[in-house]
């Protein structure tokens, strides 16, 4: 009866594992970084496996900065402002950030941003 | 987020983790769920980092990122996240950045550098507690040895109450969701209380992996915002991770 009240909290699950049901929606996939690879070179296989996902998830970042700032600006300010900013990014993460964005097609400013989204979001 | 460490009888470590994020960042009505999270889940990966051919550590990441919110440097420690809110905040750590004040470390870079390069808890430990941030954080970390874990609470500057396992003394885990330990969670979003009760109601001598993923998929430890799952056993050099979802009815966070 708890679980149909906010916060829901249910009785102490058991038998979940190994996982299945509604609550496992399916397992990770396994990749490999070759940290002797130039940084720039690291991810690309990865994100060549994931480039339509992540251009997915910066659109919707895009589409909720245009929420916030209909006029465009916020997203204009990410476009331009942003790379500036990834050679200040400490060595190797400012290169492998540069590698994404090429393999992925993805411009440099928003997977800039998608890297330091945790210090932004603080605001 | 809700990250824990737990020691089994035998003195070995289990640190899990949910990794919840994309709070306020668009409900989708129809499907009652969160955009941003729904768009997370297809870009976990689990990374194994390699130098001369062996491992070095391995992650649970989302593609994309190239800082670290959850891994393991296998036989050595494990460590794992949250999200910490604090009115100094990251946004004064990165206009501090962009006026040239550079002396502070990002979050996730720090967490990917201690994977990187530490070689034992202690080190890793000291370094996570004492790096200056752009931005206040919980790092969870778990050692190799018996009665190593710890909840390093971090403002931008400081380490905060640190909380140690302490098995003798009956605390024989670890437990973070997104408030300080010392404090009361938010009432409208205490995942600490029933993750605590359900640890609490499998005890030591029952914890283990399939245990902790047990306490990991009781509402609302396990909510709307949940992207994965990560169990990592730093003995057995050991992680896996699983894509969630959170059937209704359903806490939003």
């Amino acid at each position: 009866s708890m679980q149909y009240v906010p916060p829901f909290t249910e009785d102490c699950r058991t038998g979940m594992y190994p996982p299945n049901g509604p609550t496992f929606k399916g397992a990770v996939t396994w990749y490999t970084v070759d940290l002797d690879l130039l940084p720039s070179k690291r991810w690309t296989e990865i994100i060549t496996d994931k480039k339509n996902e992540l251009i997915n998830m910066v659109q919707a970042i895009k589409d909720l900065a245009d929420e916030f700032v209909p006029s465009g600006r916020l997203e204009e300010l990410i476009d331009k402002a942003l790379p500036l900013m990834v050679d200040t990014l400490p060595y190797p993460f400012n290169e492998e950030i540069k590698g994404i964005a090429a393999a992925s097609g993805v411009p440099l400013g928003e997977v800039v941003l998608f890297n330091i989204f945790y210090e932004i979001f603080t605001v | 987020c809700t990250s824990l460490v737990a020691e089994d009888p035998d003195g070995n470590l289990i640190h899990a983790r949910n990794l919840d994020f994309g709070l306020f960042m668009g409900w989708d009505i129809k499907n009652q769920s969160w955009v941003i999270t729904e768009l997370l889940k297809p870009l976990v990966v689990n990374v194994d980092f390699r130098r001369n051919n062996s491992t070095v550590f391995q992650s649970t990441n989302f593609a994309g990122y190239v800082g670290m919110l959850t891994g393991v440097r296998p036989y050595m420690f494990t460590l794992t996240m949250n999200e910490r809110f604090s009115l100094d905040g990251g946004y004064i750590g990165i206009l501090e950045w962009i006026l040239g004040k550079r002396d502070g470390v990002w979050m996730s870079f720090l967490t990917r550098s201690v994977l990187e390069n530490a070689t034992s808890y202690a080190e890793a430990k000291k370094l996570l507690s004492d790096t200056k941030l752009l931005a206040p954080a919980y790092f969870i970390l778990g050692g190799n040895q018996s009665g190593e874990a710890c909840i390093i609470t971090r403002s931008r500057t400081h380490n905060l109450n640190p909380l140690e396992l302490d098995v003798q003394h009956g605390r024989w885990y670890v437990l973070e969701t997104n408030y300080d330990h010392w404090k009361m969670p938010l009432f409208l979003d205490d995942r600490r209380t029933p993750a605590m009760k359900c640890m609490n109601q499998t005890t030591q001598a029952n914890v283990s992996i399939k245990t902790v993923y047990d306490v990991l998929s009781t509402k609302p430890v396990l909510n709307k915002l949940t992207t994965y799952t990560t169990l990592m056993e730093v003995s057995k050099g050991k992680l896996e991770s699983y894509i969630r979802a959170c059937p209704n009815p359903c806490m939003p966070w």
